[in-house]
C-alpha cells in the first residue's frame, strides 16, 4: 500500500495497536453479497495514539443520534470488517442489545477498553461494531472455538459496559452468521 | 512483550490534553 503509516505524533501516548474507523450504510431490502457490502463500506480515519483518536472522535456524530441503518466499525489497521478477512474467517462475535439511550455511552466505553488493551486475551479481538437502528454491538474476536478467551471478553464486557440487568448477549461464529443472517437466536444470555 | 495498557479514566483525561484538540 502506498499510503503513508500512521504514527503517534511527538508527546502523544501510543496504542498498542493502529485502529480504522470504518462506516457502512445497510441496505434493508436487498441481500447483501460480500461483494456489495464492501462497496458499501468506507475508510474513515486510522489514529495510533490516544490524542489522535480523541482529536477524531470527539467531533464524531455519537451513535445515538444517528437514525438509519448505519454501522461504525472499529478495526484494529490492516483487519477489514468482514467475515472474508483472514483475521475473521474463523472468528465470531458477542453480540450485545442495549435499550434506547445506552448506545452511546456504551459504545464509548467499549472502544476505550478494546484501545486500553483491557480484554487482556492477546492477539483474540478484531475490532467492535455498533448497528445504530437495533442498538446493537458486536465485538469481534478471531477465534470462535476458544471458549476461554470468549468467556474472558464477555466478563470484561460485563465489567467495562455497566451492563443494565436484562441486557440480552449471544455469541455466534462468523460461519453461522453466513449459515443465518437473521439478528439474535434462540440461545441468549441474560445478565441478571 | 509488554502491552500498551490504559484505563478509562486515563483515556478520559487525555481527551482534555492540549495536543488532543
Amino acid at each position: 500500500s502506498k499510503r503513508k503509516a500512521v504514527i503517534p505524533g511527538p508527546a502523544e501516548h501510543p496504542l498498542q495497536y493502529n485502529y480504522t474507523f470504518w462506516y457502512s450504510r445497510r441496505t434493508p431490502s436487498h441481500p447483501t453479497s460480500s461483494q456489495s457490502y464492501e462497496q458499501n463500506i468506507k475508510q474513515i480515519i486510522t489514529f495510533a495514539s490516544v490524542e489522535q483518536f480523541w482529536r477524531f472522535y470527539s467531533h464524531m456524530v455519537c451513535p445515538g443520534d444517528l437514525t438509519g441503518h448505519s454501522d461504525f466499525h472499529l478495526f484494529k489497521e490492516g483487519i477489514k470488517p468482514m467475515w472474508e478477512d483472514d483475521a475473521n474467517k474463523n472468528g465470531g462475535k458477542w453480540i450485545i442489545q442495549l435499550w434506547k439511550g445506552l448506545a452511546s455511552p456504551c459504545w464509548e466505553n467499549l472502544i476505550l477498553a478494546m484501545l486500553g488493551e483491557q480484554f487482556m486475551v492477546g492477539e483474540e479481538i478484531c475490532g467492535a461494531v455498533v448497528f445504530v437502528r437495533f442498538q446493537e454491538f458486536y465485538i469481534w474476536n478471531k477465534t470462535a472455538s476458544d471458549q476461554a478467551t470468549t468467556a474472558r471478553i464477555r466478563d470484561t464486557l460485563q465489567q467495562v459496559l455497566n451492563l443494565p440487568p436484562n441486557t440480552i448477549m449471544e455469541y455466534k461464529t462468523h460461519t453461522d452468521s453466513i449459515k443465518m443472517p437473521g439478528r439474535l437466536g434462540p440461545q441468549r444470555l441474560l445478565f441478571q | 512483550g509488554t502491552r500498551i495498557m490504559y484505563d478509562r479514566k486515563f483515556l478520559l483525561e487525555c481527551k482534555n490534553s492540549p495536543i488532543a484538540r
